[in-house]
């Protein structure tokens, strides 16, 4: 069986809130070492993979592989009656037809328990392979989704250009075009505040606004974001958890 | 269909 008991139900609020319009069913993956989720969107443009580790839980203790096949909606809607900061138990058996959610507030005086329907879900499997990529950009997660949503508004898609010293996100449209460049630099005082750039060579990519503005939902999660680029293969977006990550892939326009 | 192609092709979907 399942028991994984999360300190702050806030995590999965917002996990689940970071992804929940990119994919509508999922099955969230328990065994031993934690919770984990992969799956692509729709139209196979985009691929998110979610990982929770067991040591942010506490305690946290799954005997067998359980799938979990959860409609992410359902999910949302349950999540909304807990607070950011309730303790949140989840439970589930061997072969699950629900999952019992548990939301304790921290004075322990109140406790609201809900029980979700599984579905099975027959879902591809996926490997995702180490790559080794051109460029590697970390940025502050609220300036990354700023610059998305301002080019959203000229254009469909940015192109991102990395080079040795600097960032620069593009898009044209009808009414005109626009660029955002980032030069890199180290803010000591707020490193989250940094952005830097490791560098094999320089990389051109274009890619779809719509997705990238969904991306960013998971801003809450983290205040940085690391985008990894390489030519003809599928851009990494990833907001690094304290015990996790939420990683999105997305397919470079390759002229089709 | 190029990019759902390069997206079966990178993540080798079984």
């Amino acid at each position: 069986m399942l028991e994984a008991r999360l300190e702050q139900a806030g995590v999965l609020k917002k996990v689940v809130e970071a992804i929940k319009d990119l994919v509508q069913d999922c099955n969230f993956d328990c065994n031993d070492s934690g919770i984990a989720l992969q799956a692509m969107d729709n139209s196979h443009v985009a691929l998110v993979s979610m990982s929770l580790s067991h040591e942010g839980f506490s305690p946290y203790r799954c005997d067998r592989n359980i799938a979990l096949g959860i409609n992410l909606n359902s999910l949302t809607k349950v999540l909304r009656a807990a607070q950011n900061e309730d303790i949140l138990t989840l439970k589930a058996a061997d072969s699950p037809d629900s999952l019992n959610l548990v939301f304790e507030n921290t004075e322990r005086d109140r406790s609201s328990e809900y029980d979700i329907k599984l579905m099975d879900i027959d879902q591809e499997h996926l490997g995702i392979p180490d790559t080794d990529y051109s460029a590697t950009v970390v940025l502050p997660s609220a300036e990354f989704q700023r610059i998305c949503r301002d080019l959203s508004q000229l254009s469909e898609s940015v192109t991102i250009e990395a080079s040795k010293s600097s960032v620069k996100f593009s898009c044209s449209g009808d009414i005109g075009n626009g660029s955002v460049n980032l030069r890199q630099h180290q803010d000591l005082e707020k490193p989250d505040q940094s952005t830097s750039i490791e560098l094999v060579e320089p990389v051109s990519l274009t890619f779809s606004l719509k997705y990238l503005v969904n991306f960013c939902k998971a801003s809450a999660l983290s205040p940085t974001v690391k985008l990894s680029l390489s030519t003809d293969v599928p851009l990494l977006v990833e907001y690094k958890m304290e015990a996790g990550y939420v990683r999105f892939y997305l397919a470079p326009k390759i002229g089709d | 269909y190029k990019t759902q192609h390069l997206m079966i092709v990178f993540f080798d979907v079984l």
